[in-house]
């Protein structure tokens, strides 16, 4: 190793977590909602994902402090991940299409008083 | 307009449900507010089919033609609305169950269940949006779900979360006035959210988010129907 014309001076984050307490909360997360993983990297790789969305949701819960944040069923999978399994709107645009065309048109206004 | 209100306690909404690895909240969303609209007019509640939905519908929006429902894809409330329509109707949960996979459309026209007879879209302030939930039962909103992965319960009122990238199709329920808030230190109002995640996330697979902010956009996208009633 001492040869090498480069060296890594970045912490391997996959190598690690093997071994800390994030990875026994991995493993509890995993029991508590039924998860297994199908070969060795695989695990070590969504206990990377684990480990940067139990930061997510410190972030979270920073940003959202009335809400109770933390561990969920969806704590093994990145944000992209999630998004395209698990929500489904179209945004085709910025907006998003479908977006509120109804404050253009001519909507009944309900009454709302009293 | 009440101060707090809730389509479940009158019984207008079924069981939470599951999705899956699907993204076909569109489908859940619309279902949603089918069931509660029929609830309203004729005091059933129907379990309806999601499935449906993701085999047969293929609607696409009238002003971007390339915005097509697309079963796990992803798709838009108010085309599945128009599908709804065209069809003739929409089936029991029963009788076109939900398997969270795009499979062949197996639609029989001889068990629709629930017709469409109209649909609209609700302008943007939430008091409108109240009304129009307390009028016309649960509503189907769109909002940006970012915040949604981790949260575990409470109100969420997040100081940050944008109002443009709206990506989640869910069901508003109705509404309470007084969740407490720590960092606004009083009791603020809130919107009551059926997700389609299951009862083992959120609030029993419910979303508490703040109202009256257009919080995550959660006032941009939503929807009302009403359904057809046969003489």
């Amino acid at each position: 190793h001492e040869d090498l014309a480069i060296r890594q001076v970045t912490e391997d984050h996959r190598k690690t977590l093997v071994g800390t307490h994030t990875e026994s909360r991995f493993r509890a997360f995993m029991s508590e909602y039924g998860k297994s993983y199908e070969t060795r990297e695989e695990y070590v790789h969504r206990l990377g994902v684990f480990a940067r969305n139990v930061l997510r949701a410190a972030e979270h819960q920073m940003m959202d402090p009335t809400a109770v944040h933390g561990v969920t069923q969806f704590s093994d999978l990145t944000e992209e991940e999630f998004e395209r399994m698990f929500t489904g709107v179209l945004a085709a645009d910025e907006g998003g299409v479908g977006v509120q065309e109804a404050a253009a048109e001519d909507v009944e206004m309900a009454e709302i008083d009293g | 307009l009440p101060e707090d209100f809730d389509w479940r306690e009158k019984g207008a909404v079924t069981d939470v449900k599951m999705q899956g690895a699907c993204g076909s909240c569109w489908a859940f969303s619309t279902t949603g507010a089918i069931e509660g609209a029929n609830f309203v007019s004729t005091g059933k509640l129907l379990n309806l089919s999601e499935q449906q939905l993701v085999d047969c519908d293929h609607a696409c929006d009238t002003k971007d033609k390339k915005a097509c429902d697309d079963g796990c894809g992803g798709g838009l409330m108010t085309n599945a609305y128009k599908y709804v329509m065209e069809a003739g109707g929409l089936e029991e949960e029963s009788s076109y169950p939900y398997t969270g996979k795009r499979g062949r459309c197996r639609f029989d026209a001889g068990k629709v269940a629930v017709r469409l007879a109209n649909f609209t879209t609700i302008p943007l302030d939430e008091n409108q949006i109240a009304a129009n939930l307390v009028r016309h039962g649960p509503l189907a909103v769109g909002l940006n779900a970012v915040y949604m992965q981790t949260y575990i319960g409470g109100v969420s009122c997040p100081l940050i979360c944008s109002k443009r990238r709206l990506n989640h199709g869910v069901l508003l329920v109705g509404y309470g006035s007084k969740g407490f808030s720590i960092l606004r230190l009083g009791n603020r109002p809130y919107w009551i959210i059926k997700n389609s995640w299951g009862k083992t996330w959120g609030e029993n697979g419910y979303y508490k988010l703040c109202r009256g902010h257009g919080i995550c956009g959660v006032n941009a996208m939503v929807s009302a129907v009403v359904t057809q009633v046969s003489s």
